[in-house]
């Protein structure tokens, strides 16, 4: 408990440094390989002319999707947490002294691959944005449910597989509103472009 | 640390408990939705006239695991592990408590869907079998490596998706045994069958 504690006051002293500046910060969830750094390639690509941008990239080992996104021409910086299974509000507020974080800018934070303890850890952000990919079975959120409570975002992605797939996305999508009625829910394929225009348009509006 | 030391003094009990009457324990782990639930049914199906098999199924919430082990016709118990995300030899040894485990079972243990915490405790199994489906990226055992290391088995599910998806099976393959060179790697479709074979054969070599 002591922990949790801690962690809730610096993520306090982030998410007032990020509002006194301007800076959204989302925090993305998922299990591992739910897309996460795919939509934020597309979606980086589209928004970079239009604001200023920066990604924090939380994995267990390797630097691959900092520079995957570093590629897109984003600044991104790679936490590796070793056998640590998320990121928390410390390595936020370090990683965010290391980083080109503009005034008013969109601050995108790609937790660790894992759809349980990520949902116990604020680290300062504006909200949680759990993802959730057609192959993974539409039960998900009543499984995992705490995740689906933290957040007030929900992406189904990789709709061009559900031709190939058992997954009933209307069901889907009620399990996930029976967990938490107030979730907003986009539906999009971050290959095809798909549903991609709505995400968007959503993440605009924040900084309005 | 004193928590993981705790639980292997349990883990070697279960697992003493399990050589003296011939029972071969193994610790099914992925990320959510990899497929270890349909894998499970079909292997179930086809193993249940040649050997008494269990299942211990851990999940946060709900029943619905075990629900379908036993639509199978396979003795089932669910353990739910509420904001937990992982199973520990504790909750094995009363599980198996309530559980017909029968002398020279095969006793499968499908823990919470995570690629991360579930590699640090052991249960008392016999061996870790980590399931990866070709959806979720062919770079998962980089950048997930304590789950690949700790595993002495890796099954590729879900091949039938093959066609759809970017996933180099070579590559997985290569890097998951650059991780860990003692990996023994299957690959399957659950739902088509392919690939089933051998892996069903390695299964009742097991008990030989
Ligand atoms: N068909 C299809 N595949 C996708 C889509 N988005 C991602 N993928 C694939 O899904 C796999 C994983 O994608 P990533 O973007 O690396 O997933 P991630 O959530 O960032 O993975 P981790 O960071 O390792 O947890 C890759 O093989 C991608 O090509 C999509 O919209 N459609
Ligand atoms: N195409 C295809 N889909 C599969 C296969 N195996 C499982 N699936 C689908 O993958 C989704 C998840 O399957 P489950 O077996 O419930 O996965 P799980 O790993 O047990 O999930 P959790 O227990 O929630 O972590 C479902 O929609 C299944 O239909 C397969 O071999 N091929
Ligand atoms: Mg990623
Ligand atoms: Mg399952």
């Amino acid at each position: 408990q002591a922990i949790l504690s801690k962690n809730d006051q610096l993520a306090g002293q982030n998410r007032r440094q990020f509002q006194a500046r301007g800076v959204i910060a989302l925090n993305l969830v998922s299990s591992p390989g739910s897309g996460k750094t795919t939509l934020l390639e597309q979606t980086l690509k589209i928004l970079k002319t239009e604001m200023p941008l920066a990604v924090i990239e939380g994995d267990q080992q390797t630097m691959h999707d900092a520079e995957r996104i570093e590629a897109v021409g984003v600044p991104a910086i790679q936490i590796n947490t070793g056998s640590g299974c998320h990121l928390d509000a410390d390595m936020i507020s370090r990683a965010v002294q290391q980083l080109p974080v503009a005034e008013r800018s969109l601050l995108f934070i790609e937790n660790v691959g894992n759809l349980v303890c990520p949902a116990l850890f604020d680290l300062g952000e504006e909200c949680k944005v759990v993802i959730l990919s057609v192959t993974e079975g539409e039960d998900k959120p009543q499984k995992y449910p705490y995740m689906f409570q933290a957040a007030q975002i929900a992406v189904i992605t990789k709709t061009d597989l559900l031709p190939y797939v058992d997954f009933d996305i209307s069901r889907a999508k009620s399990l996930a509103l029976h967990v938490n009625p107030d979730l907003r829910i986009f539906e999009l394929s971050a290959k095809t472009g798909l549903g991609m225009a709505a995400w968007l348009d959503w993440l605009r509006s924040l900084r309005a």
